[in-house]
């Protein structure tokens, strides 16, 4: 079963400082050492996967305790997405590294340096290439 | 005796989130 981070949080496991992360080459990298130039050749690398920049255009406070809602402008289309993630989660910003709504927690929870998410940012997204 | 403890590894897009709006084509 996936192990996820310790008591305060329940964000997986790969988000913990030291936690191993393979690229698509294989090099092995720790999550706290990725660049943006690791995402983008991994995303080049793969048959499946391409990188978005998915812009944020709006945080705001939910309902429930400790959680945020994200709202994203992603691609070219500018596709408005939501999410609602957990105050800690961090998202990889291009040029910057890892970021999240409560980088404060984001530190105390996973020991993940981490800076400010903010509205103009720029997150690297994940969607499928075109297969045809 | 200590058994060895296989250090899990993760693939790199387990990072990323997938922000998918739908395909119109």
């Amino acid at each position: 079963a996936p192990s996820s981070a310790p008591s305060g949080s329940s964000l997986p496991a790969y988000f913990i400082k030291g936690s191993i992360i393979q690229l698509a080459d294989g090099e092995l990298k720790h999550v706290e050492d990725l660049k943006t130039e690791d995402f983008i050749q991994s995303a080049e690398i793969s048959s499946e996967l391409k990188i978005d920049s998915s812009t944020v255009e709006r945080i705001d406070d939910s309902h429930t305790p400790n959680f945020a809602i994200v709202q994203f402008s992603v691609g070219e289309h500018r596709a408005q997405v939501s999410v609602e993630v957990q105050v800690e989660y961090p998202f990889f910003v291009f040029g910057q590294g890892w970021s999240s709504c409560c980088p404060d927690r984001t530190t105390q929870l996973l020991e993940l340096p981490c800076t400010k998410l903010s509205v103009g940012d720029v997150c690297i997204s994940l969607t499928l290439k075109n297969l045809r | 005796n200590v058994e060895p403890r296989s250090v899990p590894v993760f693939p790199w897009h387990s990072l990323v989130p997938f922000l998918a709006p739908t395909q119109s084509d």
